[in-house]
């Protein structure tokens, strides 16, 4: 039997122009959480215990998407979805569609521990964030300035943003440009090929 | 999204996901990161949290597929990890971050890079972007 091990992540496609000092804010988010996780390995907190804590952590924190900080839906709201999962004996718990529960993660470990189901959306992980007592804020305390930014830029662009590889069409080569003539069927705002193996 | 995966010092796994999805998304739109199996899976073998293109991530039911070759191809945590990345995600671009049972930590991504860190208890630390 090894010891202990624990990872963290804020989020794949990084903007590759990202300025150092948001890459420096990064790694000190993302050593305090570790370090959150290994103190509490230390005390001998079963695993269950640590991830749940440790994600708590990062929806507090604005700097990645989730809880405060989360991207934006085109009406400008937030909508949040999170799960967890035990691994000895496979339990989990899921919610989605959430507008004023401040930890998600919470929420998904009440739905594993405190509910017959393992899924529970929208109004109906409302009801049972209520029902349990969970913590509840404004949707408002999710909007950060800067994802009003984002979601500006998003709409006039007028497609998604979660990578930086999202092909501008017309602007490159023509043979972007003619693919996307090719199939101008757009899905999520992005040209339909994006999808192709669907 | 945000992520955490541990095996604590009994060799349990658990993992965890949460995120607000991406940005500028339909209302109602569902992604990866509560779907068990697709963005967040644990057994007793792993636990593996992801983060990325949903709708790939989904498609190529990431998380339970580190598990599962790790489970019929026997392949080591990492292994698992690099074959999956490589191998499930078409033109998707996604990456995820894993820990096994004999308290071994691993990642992989095929995008230009991903926040991260891991620890383990011999004393390993690292905390990377790219």
């Amino acid at each position: 039997m090894g010891g202990w091990a624990i990872a963290v992540h804020g989020g794949a496609g990084v903007d590759p122009n990202l300025p150092p000092e948001r890459q420096e804010q990064a790694k000190q988010l993302l050593n305090r959480c570790l370090n959150l996780g290994i103190s509490a390995l230390r005390s001998n907190f079963s695993a269950i215990d640590v991830v749940e804590l440790v994600v708590r952590e990062l929806e507090t924190d604005p700097l990645f998407n989730s809880g405060r900080g989360s991207a934006l839906t085109t009406k400008g709201t937030v909508e949040m979805e999170a799960s967890i999962m035990d691994g000895p004996k496979r339990r989990c718990g899921a919610v989605s569609g959430l507008t004023t529960v401040k930890n998600p993660i919470s929420l998904a470990r009440l739905v594993m521990e405190k509910s017959p189901h393992s899924y529970i959306a929208f109004s109906g992980a409302e009801e049972f964030a209520k029902e349990q007592g969970v913590e509840l804020v404004e949707n408002e305390y999710f909007v950060t300035e800067e994802n009003l930014g984002m979601l500006k830029l998003a709409k006039e662009a007028n497609t998604i943003l979660f990578d930086y590889r999202i092909p501008t069409v017309g602007l490159e080569s023509c043979s972007v440009g003619a693919a996307a003539m090719d199939n101008p069927l757009l899905m999520n705002g992005l040209p339909i090929r994006v999808y192709a193996p669907e | 999204t945000v992520g955490c995966v541990v095996v604590d010092r009994e060799g349990r796994c658990a993992a965890a996901t949460s995120t607000g999805g991406l940005m500028n998304k339909m209302s109602g739109r569902i992604g990866d990161s509560p779907l068990i199996g697709a963005g967040t899976y644990a057994c007793e073998l792993c636990g593996v949290s992801c983060t990325g293109e949903g709708e790939a991530i989904i498609r190529g039911t990431l998380a339970r597929d580190v598990a599962a070759v790790m489970e019929y191809k026997g392949l080591e945590l990492q292994e698992a990890v690099d074959f999956v990345i490589k191998e499930r995600l078409d033109e998707g671009k996604a990456g995820l971050i894993a820990v096994s049972n004999k308290g071994e930590v691993a990642f992989g991504f095929n995008c230009n890079g991903m926040f991260r860190g891991c620890a383990t208890e011999d004393g390993f630390m690292e905390v990377a972007i790219w």
